[in-house]
């Protein structure tokens, strides 16, 4: 589904550059369900941000889907990942002075899927996350875990093939993060692809394989094994 | 140092009332290091806004370091605020377009400290966090746990009595987590008053005492034993 090669990503400062991905070749499968894991600062959001179509990597290449992302102009690259791409970014990015129903029908509008299944389909989300009475709610009336969990439902609303998700549990309670993390296996056995970056070892087992970060490397890719 | 009576918080959304925190009665004695733990909605973090001094309860009564602060007027509650307590908000709450040096000297601003011995101490704090090297950088221009180091020496700068830090863990990894954790418990020999909000059972053993919240009451107080 997605391969990278040597795909690097510097940020100039001043006079100073920032290596935050350097070199990184990983090959990901459709249906496989990957977490990523290192230390702050590492680099994963980095890299979850050049494979979901959201930056242009400084070198390298990036292959989505069999065709080079890197070739693609601005419109195309957003076309790409509206469609087939859901993202849960690490600080949730929900819009404040909107309804968590009317952030989650967000990327139906863009599908241009009409009103009223939109408003089903979003509504069925937020109950699997279970947010069924919070959802006329705005997101500055919603707790941390709360807000994240609309940003979840939002990424997954329009069953993209491929679900990003950046900390997904990192506001969440225990109970409540293995609930998501379930719901992931749930699509994933659906046959999306899933790549999650966590730092709670608990979560990252639900994947059947981690990528290790530092220091801007990959610098382990392992299996996970299952009891 | 800190004792509620019946402290409640009620938002009023359209016709409906969402009880946040219901009656919640506790006493927190100075260098006390408490975690507060429960699902996500349960109440946590307004909470901690109440005891913070940064939102009035609804009903019940606050006493800080013997003052009833339900009886103070906006300007009283945020100059106590300002000189006694250190806030981590669960968002970070960093001014974007600001270096993370900036963030962590504002503080010392309110206090009037002067400015060589501002960047002095900002420096300092920033290095105890290890972001020594990315001081310059903007909060958007930083990783997630990086921004949430940067909130955490925000907080600790003006060496409060008080420090209150919601979920101050939640982006680091494990290594770094501890490494706060650490910094927290040597601010806590110092004679400081520590509450944290955590949902990660590791991280609360730091702690001497766990409060745990469900559906916005206090339903345990229980001692962390130490091996
Ligand atoms: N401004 C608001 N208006 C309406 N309801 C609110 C508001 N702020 C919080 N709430 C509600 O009050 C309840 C408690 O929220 P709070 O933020 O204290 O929970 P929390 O324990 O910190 O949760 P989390 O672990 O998810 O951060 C939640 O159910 C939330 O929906
Ligand atoms: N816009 C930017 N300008 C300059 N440096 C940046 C920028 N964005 C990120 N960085 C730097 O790149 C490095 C990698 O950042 P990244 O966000 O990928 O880390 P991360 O592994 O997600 O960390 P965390 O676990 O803390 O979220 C960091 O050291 C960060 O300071
Ligand atoms: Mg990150
Ligand atoms: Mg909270």
């Amino acid at each position: 589904l997605l391969e990278t090669a040597e795909l690097s990503k510097d940020y100039l400062m001043g006079s100073e550059v920032v290596n935050a991905l350097r070199e990184v070749s990983v090959q990901v499968k459709g249906g496989e369900f990957v977490a990523v894991m290192g230390p702050s600062g590492s680099g994963k959001s980095t890299f979850m941000n050049l494979i979901g179509c959201l930056d242009r990597p400084s070198s390298g290449r990036y292959l989505f889907e069999g065709r080079d992302m890197s070739q693609l102009n601005i419109d195309d690259l957003a076309r790409t990942r509206n469609h087939r791409v859901g993202f849960v970014f690490q600080n949730f990015s929900l819009l404040s002075r909107t309804s968590a129903l009317e952030n989650v029908e967000l990327p139906l509008m863009y599908g241009k899927v009409p009103r009223r299944d939109r408003k089903a389909k979003a509504t069925a989300v937020l109950e699997a996350v279970g947010l069924k009475d919070r959802i006329r709610h705005q997101s500055s009336q919603l707790s941390g875990g709360q807000q994240q969990r609309v940003a979840i439902a939002r990424a997954i609303v329009n069953d993209p093939a491929l679900i990003l998700a950046d900390e997904p549990t990192g506001a969440l309670d225990t109970f409540t993060g293995i609930e998501i993390m379930a719901l992931f296996q749930a699509l994933n056995r659906d046959g999306r692809t899933i790549v999650v970056v966590t730092h709670e070892s608990d979560i990252a087992q639900f994947a059947d394989r981690i990528l290790r970060f530092r220091d801007g490397r990959l610098i382990k890719d392992e299996r996970v094994e299952h009891p």
